[in-house]
């Protein structure tokens, strides 16, 4: 374990809590795709099977998992909540969340089973976890760069998401140099995820950050 | 048999 992994891993679980905090204070989901939070859930669910094999890695590692599922299930039950408390804006985010998961769902499912460590059931959906996740912000990157509006889509979710991924990167430059071993699968999809998420924090300063220094008065 | 894959990152 390593500083860049620890940090990585809290800056990841940071940016869930602070779109649960952006939610629930300032009551309104607008900008955010639930289809790509429901594509989170689905990644930490396919990730973490080995929690029901009992065979636990460490504490730290278990208790993380055990807060990722849960926190991004939280976050997809708020979404699903302002169907009631906030109609109009559940509405407006279906109108604009029109990303076809369908196509990353089955391309990702293809690469899971064309490129995994084991042809076993619980390698081809870690491995489809991983593929999953480097392409999992493109609905809401599509969202945004549709509407633009992201109220909820705080510069400090943004900065937690984009540390999380960042800071991977030494980690596994780390653990190759102190361990001389590196999982390329993860290493493969970490960097396709890197690139997707610069493309969407690039889009995200275009779009959020200019506009509203913009509007400066 | 090709080791048993352990990933020990989340």
């Amino acid at each position: 374990m390593n500083p860049f992994r620890i940090l990585g891993d809290l800056s990841h679980l940071a940016s869930i809590l602070v779109l649960i905090f952006n939610i629930k204070s300032t009551n309104t989901i607008e900008g955010i795709s639930i289809k790509t939070q429901v594509l989170y859930v689905l990644v930490f669910l396919t990730r973490y099977l080995d929690l029901f094999s009992f065979r636990l890695v460490s504490f730290y590692n278990t208790i993380m998992k055990l807060f990722f599922i849960s926190s991004s299930i939280y976050v997809v039950v708020l979404l699903q909540r302002s169907k009631t408390t906030q109609a109009v804006a559940y509405k407006t985010m279906l109108l604009t969340d029109t990303f076809k998961v369908q196509y990353i769902l089955l391309g990702t499912l293809i690469a899971a089973f064309v490129i995994n460590h084991k042809f076993t059931f619980v390698e081809i959906a870690w491995s489809f976890s991983v593929w999953l996740e480097s392409v999992a912000i493109l609905p809401q990157l599509f969202m945004l760069s549709k509407s633009g509006k992201s109220k909820s889509l705080t510069v400090h979710y943004i900065f937690a998401l984009g540390l999380y991924r960042t800071l991977y990167i030494p980690n596994w430059i780390w653990r190759y140099h102190t361990e001389g071993v590196i999982d390329k699968i993860a290493l493969a999809a970490g960097i396709i995820q890197t690139l997707v998420y610069s493309d969407f924090f690039y889009l995200y300063y275009k779009k959020v950050i200019k506009r509203s220094a913009l509007n400066l008065p | 048999i090709t080791k048993n894959v352990v990933h020990d990152e989340l």
